[in-house]
């Protein structure tokens, strides 16, 4: 037995032909990240401060899709959510719907740790995070250019689309479309 | 999606996650995310942080199904990972990281990639994106 931690930056249709400069910053997340939460496992800090702690990293860069760096919904806003579990007590915390908050897992966190429940969204959430005093910002620090694209992007498609899921054709689209329909799937769940 | 488990040398265990959804998703959807059980659990056994599509996962309740069939049928962390991942949901829309009491280390995707990174006690370390 002994110590361990893994950490994920999203799975998806990520293109073995994902250039160098948008593939080294991730790896570099990663690898950085990996670094906190391995210190902070060898310095005995308790698996649930790890994850949060290392989250929060991942959240305040904007390489992946979580806080600053979150894709956007149909309207062009952000709405982030986040859980958290510990084991020992299986005590939990979520928060979803959240603009401005920025590290939804913290909030999670409060959620498990202050309140008599396990899941707060949208309104009540914001104003959970203005009581309990968590950083907040206007929620045009969450959206990057390149996000903007890609929601253009899959407007274009009319689609929802999964962490790197890569741009189709419009023949593509239409024959796509058409097949899911037959199927009486609409790509959204 | 991020996210990451983590487990002390005592066997203590903890998972979080955090995302922004899906590209172009509709205004108030709910991810599996905050969904406990979904994309993300943690008990005695270990420690499960998912990602993908979100519905799917909801479906699948894939977090929750990795500690349950290692508890209800004895499978290792891996096998267990393996099972909900490649043999219980839809491919190309899950991956998920996850860690046991024991130290076992299990990071599963059936999508062509995952943004990944993993170490232990013993010296083992790994960041990935695609099979190796």
């Amino acid at each position: 037995m002994g110590w361990a931690i893994a950490l994920h930056g999203g799975a998806g249709d990520i293109p073995y032909s994902l250039p160098p400069e948008r593939r080294l910053p991730r790896e570099e997340t990663l690898r950085h990240c990996l670094q906190i939460g391995v210190k902070a496992l060898k310095s005995n800090m308790t698996p649930l401060d790890v994850v949060e702690l290392v989250v929060r990293e991942l959240e305040n860069i904007p390489h992946f899709n979580a806080g600053r760096g979150s894709v956007l919904t149909n309207k062009g806003t952000v709405e982030m959510e986040a859980s958290i579990m510990d084991g020992n007590t299986m005590k939990c915390g979520a928060v979803s719907g959240l603009s401005t908050v920025v590290n939804a897992v913290s909030l999670a966190r409060l959620v498990m740790d202050h309140t008599p429940h396990i899941y707060l969204a949208f309104d009540g959430a914001e104003e959970f995070a203005r009581q309990q005093g968590v950083e907040t910002l206007d929620s045009s620090h969450f959206i990057t250019p390149e996000n903007i694209e890609r929601l253009n992007q899959a407007k274009d498609a009319n689609r929802v689309q999964i962490d790197y899921t890569q741009p189709i054709q419009k023949d593509t689209i239409k024959n796509e479309t058409e097949t899911s329909l037959a199927n009486g799937d609409s790509q959204i769940g | 999606t991020v996210g990451c488990v983590a487990v002390d040398s005592n066997g203590n265990l903890a998972s979080a996650t955090s995302t922004g959804g899906l590209v172009n998703k509709m205004a108030g959807r709910i991810g599996d995310t905050p969904v406990i059980g979904a994309g993300t659990y943690a008990n005695e056994f270990c420690a499960v942080s998912a990602t993908g599509i979100g519905e799917a996962i909801i479906r699948a309740t894939v977090a929750r199904d990795v500690a349950a069939i290692m508890e209800f049928k004895g499978l290792s962390l891996k096998e267990a990972a393996d099972c909900v991942v490649h043999e219980r949901t839809l491919k190309g829309a899950v991956g998920l990281v996850a860690v046991s009491a024991s130290g076992e280390v299990a990071m599963s995707y059936n999508t062509t990639g995952m943004f990944r990174a993993c170490a232990t006690e013993d010296g083992y370390s790994e960041v990935a994106i695609w099979p190796n």
